[in-house]
């Protein structure tokens, strides 16, 4: 153990354990989820060369490999909690993403959220079971976040009773989900719906992309890898190009809209429902944002207290960097954000599980709030911890650059999270949107709750002062 | 009847209040504009599109408000005293901090006299110095494996250089003591000039 660091935990005034637990939740919590991490890190299936020494290619097949032997753990194990799926599934590939991120993080809770209940005796079992591996195609090359001009089109066709789903335009192509360039075999696939020579704006369709024996790409179905990336190299971003290709009607996600038989349309209580699945995990990269800043901080304040460097006394023996004064501006303000967004992160995780329930018990009331929220939170935690782990990296200095000091790595897979699941100039103001609504409906009197209740005292309270 | 007291720079609920009264007066000054601009653009569109910057802004403090607030929330939560205090210094410096760099906001909305921001920037110091002993600690407690971090700087033993050293060493360019490229080019460009 290096003496400078031994000295630094003897001066500490708290017991860091007994913090572990209040960021975890509890001690219990603590205890399983070392017992899960230890379960994966003595597992000789994971044993790997360090990811930094290989090819995209054969990351791509590593991960792969990891994520096979990962659902057969998972099984063996017994572990189905979500939370404990999390824990697992980090530790397995090291808080990198991997290929089956979008088929449990986003095709599974959106069949679960958003199937009727025999669409999800369909698919749920079949995708639970990896026989089909999903994922979700929303983004196209032509268009992001604003999902309203998409144009991925799907048209009903009641002399079949199917959808005809085509992309129209090379700008239309499906861009970037992951695991779409060669893991999946079906998308979700959220498309224009035109029925009875109407559109009806952006719904969810299930796709089959690729066969079930071969893995081979469908008739009509273009798909591929979209090429190497800053970062991320484990995942199979992907293209789709789809052309006339014919889905049953009842593989349109039917919860809430429906298209009836005779191709008559009934409308979702909430055109919001539509875009549930990015709401999830909005709320989850709050938390993301914690885990990425607080991993740089620690890689930066743990080298601070060993990096010695110049001298602050003339004669005297070098210092260690941690003891400058502008050292510790770069990180501590840091460290603090860091804690602050874990705590925010766990808030948005209760919030998001509470009106979520809500939901699924038919009150829609606290939807708007939930959006608004999910979208500038995700946008301010992800814009500030983005550019912490930067200063982090800068604060090591020659060393940072490095990549064995993790922190090159830790960037270019945190900082996606400012453009996916909404660019976040947008993010911001979609929840810009709700609070201007949410001003002058207190401006006209109205009570406001939640969050933005302070705007109902602002009506009378805020006034420029004198000094 | 209620006019907003300046802020005490010490004390955590009196800067939370900071905070909820510049985002409120940041979105009231962002809808007060796109009402303005709505009277002299063509569309609503364009006077949203016109406003677009203080929305955002408006947008950050309430952010910015909600993540001081619920940082405040959770020190009530927290029952040991030694805890308890390390995390109000950390409270205290994200808040200040961010007072520091939005500084122009709280002294518009009246939020903060001129003499304050030395005072803030004094007590920054300070919280930096308080916090030097616990930095280490602070990251112990994240509870970060080594196995997790994967990072030759942030390991738990500080043993940072000597396994920088075991790391370069496995390189695939040290496979072999001279490289490939050195027998194909080098030495016949060598052998040339």
């Amino acid at each position: 153990m290096n003496p400078d660091i031994c000295r630094e935990r003897e001066n500490a005034t708290f017991n860091a354990e007994s913090l572990t637990y209040i960021l975890d939740g509890g001690p219990e919590k603590t205890r399983r989820r070392r017992e899960i991490e230890s379960l994966v890190v003595n597992d000789p299936d994971f044993q790997h060369e360090d990811l930094n020494f290989l090819s995209r290619s054969e990351r791509y097949e590593a991960a792969v490999k990891k994520s096979a032997q990962m659902i057969l753990k998972l099984r063996e194990y017994g572990i189905s909690d979500p939370e404990e799926i999390y824990f697992y599934k980090s530790v397995v590939h090291r808080g990198r993403s991997e290929p089956l991120d979008l088929h449990l993080g986003m095709f599974l809770p959106t069949l679960l959220n958003q199937a009727t209940s025999e669409q999800q005796d369909r698919f749920f079992m079949p995708a639970w079971n990896l026989e089909i591996i999903g994922t979700y195609a929303q983004t196209e090359m032509g268009h992001g976040t604003h999902i309203r001009a998409l144009e991925t089109t799907s048209t009903y066709d009641p002399s079949t009773q199917e959808f005809v789903l085509n992309s129209p335009t090379v700008t239309s192509i499906k861009w970037w989900p992951g695991g779409l360039g060669k893991t999946a075999n079906h998308a979700i696939v959220l498309a224009q719906l035109y029925t009875q020579g109407k559109c009806h704006g952006l719904h969810a369709f299930i796709v089959q992309t690729r066969c079930m024996k071969t893995h081979m790409p469908l008739p009509g179905v273009v798909v591929g890898d979209i090429g190497p990336k800053f970062g991320f190299d484990e995942v199979d971003n992907g293209f789709l190009k789809l052309e006339n290709v014919r889905i049953p009607r009842t593989n349109m996600l039917m919860k809430y809209a429906q298209v009836q038989p005779d191709g008559t349309y009934v409308k979702p209580p909430s055109d919001k429902l539509t875009y549930g699945t990015m709401v999830f995990i909005r709320s989850m990269i709050v938390g993301e944002s914690s885990r990425a800043l607080s991993k740089a901080c620690t890689i930066a304040i743990r080298y601070s207290a060993v990096r010695h460097q110049s001298e602050i006394r003339p004669g005297e023996p070098e210092p260690q960097i941690l003891d400058y004064q502008t050292q510790q501006y770069k990180l501590f303000p840091l460290l603090a954000t860091a804690y602050a967004f874990r705590f925010v992160g766990q808030y948005m995780s209760q919030t998001y599980h509470r009106i979520t329930g809500d939901i699924n018990q038919g009150d829609f009331s606290e939807l708007p709030e939930l959006h608004a929220l999910s979208a500038g939170l995700k946008a301010f935690t992800t814009w500030v911890a983005s550019a912490g782990i930067e200063v982090c990296r800068m604060a090591c200095g020659g060393h940072g650059y490095s990549r064995c000091s993790s922190l090159p790595d830790i960037y270019v897979t945190f900082t996606p999270t400012c453009t996916y699941e909404g660019e976040n100039t947008v993010m911001m103001l979609q929840t810009a949107r709700y609070l201007v609504k949410s001003y002058r409906q207190a401006s006209e009197g109205q009570r406001l709750s939640g969050i933005v209740s302070y705007l109902n005292e602002s009506q009378s309270r805020v006034q420029p002062q004198p000094v | 009847s209620a006019r907003p007291t300046v802020t005490n720079i010490n004390d955590l609920a009196s800067l939370v209040e900071a905070y909820k009264l510049r985002a409120a007066k940041l979105v009231e000054l962002a809808a007060k504009s796109l009402q303005g601009e709505m009277q002299r653009s063509k569309s609503p569109e364009d006077a949203w599109n016109n406003t677009s910057i203080d929305l955002v802004r408006a947008s950050d403090a309430h952010c910015h408000y909600v993540v001081v607030k619920l940082f405040t929330a959770k020190l009530s939560e927290v029952k040991d005293t030694a805890i308890h205090s390390v995390l109000s210094t950390l409270a205290l410096l994200y808040a200040l901090h961010g007072v520091s760099i939005h500084s122009g906001d709280f002294l518009q909305a009246g939020l903060l006299t001129v003499p304050q921001l030395s005072q803030i920037s004094q007590r920054l110091k300070g919280l930096l110095s308080e916090l030097r002993p616990n930095a280490v600690a602070l990251v112990d407690a994240f509870d970060y494996r080594d196995e997790m971090l994967n990072s030759s700087l942030g390991r738990y033993d500080g043993n940072v250089y000597e396994h920088m050293f075991e790391w370069a060493r496995k390189s695939p360019l040290n496979r072999t003591e001279v490289h490939e490229s050195y027998h194909k080019y080098l030495k016949p460009l060598q052998s040339k000039l």
